[in-house]
């Protein structure tokens, strides 16, 4: 799965996501990666993501829209909203994978539950950054 | 209202520091890193999130080293199908496909359907015949397939499983190899 969010000069959001799936699926299985809400999401008024893993796991959890919410409702930070999706409620339905989330203030996340996710970031100006695993 | 950014993946799953190679790491981090070059570009130049993370997402599904558009993992039956999606956070739109074969960039499609349907998911035939109407790209079949993820599929059907991205195990020594 790739993806990809975005901030741009006049202060908008935007996510997109594009996946072959999982190796061996059965044909006719849909993940979370067009599920609006579920592996992708974007709102102006918080937070643009982008996810991949197990795709079932995410559409149950509404795992994109669930980081908005998190912001929306409760007030949290786009760190702790994010963490709290990827590390605590997505480990604890046995799902794996990470996702890349941008806020309405730049602030860039990328947690991951798995050894590793291929990753990165780039503000305009500045040297683009990559990763593999944890640092 | 800090600098304009981009953010990027390109899937997860067991990518053990043991099991990968410096010239693989090396592959992934390039093409990750020239991905971003572009996508920044559009935004330096004061083009529209929406439309840099439809381009990184169009390069990324042109490598065949990541799960989507050529390189796409094969379903059980050998085939290839593919979903995308795109939500412009302006007005909350939203525009998607799924189980699509024969695009060649599904991401275009999805953006085709978010900014040319009143629709948000078409799947499928559908999909596929809104595609050409839009006059987007369609391939053959074969086009998403790779040795890499022939592989894969044999592995996974082996031991009856489905594996993430990046997930599939690579045995010790290779059930292919043949020895004198």
């Amino acid at each position: 799965t790739v993806g990809a969010v975005a901030l741009d000069s006049q202060g908008n959001l935007a996510a997109a996501t594009s996946t072959g799936g999982m190796t061996n699926k059965r044909p006719g299985r849909v993940g979370d990666s067009p599920l609006p809400g579920a592996g992708c999401y974007a709102n102006n008024a918080n937070v643009a993501v982008s996810c991949t893993g197990t795709g079932e796991v995410f559409i149950r959890m509404l795992a994109a829209y669930d980081v908005a919410a998190l912001m929306e409702y409760s007030g949290v930070s786009l760190p702790e909203a994010a963490d709290r999706v990827i590390k605590e409620k997505l480990v604890a339905l046995n799902g794996e994978g990470g996702l890349i989330a941008i806020d309405r203030e730049g602030h860039v996340v990328m947690p991951f539950n798995t050894e590793g996710m291929y990753r990165g970031v780039a503000w305009v100006g500045d040297i683009p950054s990559v990763g593999i695993w944890q640092e | 209202m800090e600098k304009a950014v981009i953010a990027i993946h390109g899937g997860a799953g067991t990518l053990s520091r043991s099991n990968t190679s410096p010239e693989t790491a090396r592959k992934y981090t390039e093409a990750l890193h020239q991905t971003l070059l572009a996508g920044q570009a559009i935004l330096a130049a004061g083009g529209s999130a929406l439309d840099a993370v439809t381009e990184a997402v169009r390069l990324l599904e042109d490598i065949p080293l990541f799960n989507a558009g050529t390189g796409s993992v094969f379903t059980h039956a050998a085939t290839h199908e593919m979903d995308a999606c795109i939500m412009d956070g302006r007005r909350l739109d939203a525009g998607a496909v799924a189980g699509v074969r024969c695009v060649r960039n599904p991401i275009l499609a999805a953006r085709a359907v978010l900014d040319n349907s009143p629709h948000v998911l078409l799947i499928s035939d559908g999909a596929e015949q809104f595609a050409r109407e839009q006059g987007l790209e369609i391939v053959a079949p074969d086009f998403f397939s790779t040795a890499e993820r022939a592989a894969q599929l044999r592995q996974a059907r082996g031991q009856e499983q489905v594996f993430l991205d990046h997930d599939v195990p690579v045995p010790p020594i290779s059930p292919d190899t043949k020895f004198g």
